[in-house]
């Protein structure tokens, strides 16, 4: 599952 | 938020604020490649799909709707109102040569097979790969006017901070996401040669033409 983290990049 | 993740994102918005800038101002959308904006439009389509329902902050939000919103009216400049002054005849890339592979990559290797999570994996495949079509039209007419050449410089090197964003990220956060790493890699180095030539001649006051 993809780290909440890497979802503020654009 | 690191300095080169603000740097990145800036480098980024400044590249969407120039092609719009020279469209308007030219009145003409010569030596863009419409395949290429395509592509980037299918992009933040496909990659900000969570705008809708998940809110991270009141930037991220922000910058979100203004590249989904550059990336739409530059695509409706280009194939509505400045049609005419369109290189069709040059922008020739087959976008579904890029398209359907990345689609296809996405479905395989991704964090979580779910729609979403596919969308936003074949969004940065995609992403790594969109400037082909206008690295071509640039290498099929030789040349490329100096505008066109800081847009391109300044969206290469938003991914190439973004890369640094990344290293210090690891270090820093102990976080890293392999998709979007190797990803950005590939992307900065389709730009390589032409950072070369935009180096070596567009900084000097020279045109970039490309050696016959």
């Amino acid at each position: 599952k993809r780290d909440t983290r890497s979802k503020d990049e654009l | 938020m690191n300095i080169f993740r603000l740097l990145g994102d800036l480098s980024h918005l400044l590249a969407i604020i120039i092609l719009l800038l020279k469209i308007w101002k030219t009145r003409s959308c010569a030596g863009i490649s419409g395949k290429s904006q395509i592509l980037f439009a299918i992009v933040y389509t496909t990659r900000y799909l969570d705008l809708v329902n998940t809110y991270i902050s009141a930037y991220n939000t922000f910058m979100k709707i203004i590249f989904l919103s550059a990336s739409y009216t530059t695509v409706y400049l280009m194939y509505m109102k400045f049609k005419a002054t369109y290189d069709h005849n040059h922008d020739t890339f087959r976008i579904e040569f890029l398209v359907l592979p990345t689609f296809v990559l996405a479905l395989l290797i991704n964090h979580e097979p779910s729609v979403v999570e596919v969308l936003w994996t074949f969004s940065i495949y995609l992403e790594s790969l969109a400037i082909l079509p206008q690295l071509f039209l640039v290498s099929k007419t030789g040349e490329a006017e100096s505008i066109t050449s800081h847009y391109l410089f300044a969206l290469g090197s938003y991914r190439g901070l973004y890369l640094l964003n990344w290293v210090y990220r690891y270090y820093a956060e102990d976080h890293y996401d392999l998709i979007a790493i190797v990803a950005g890699l590939v992307q900065t180095v389709l730009y390589c040669d032409f950072f070369y030539l935009y180096i070596t001649k567009v900084l000097k006051g020279k045109k970039l033409q490309l050696p016959a």
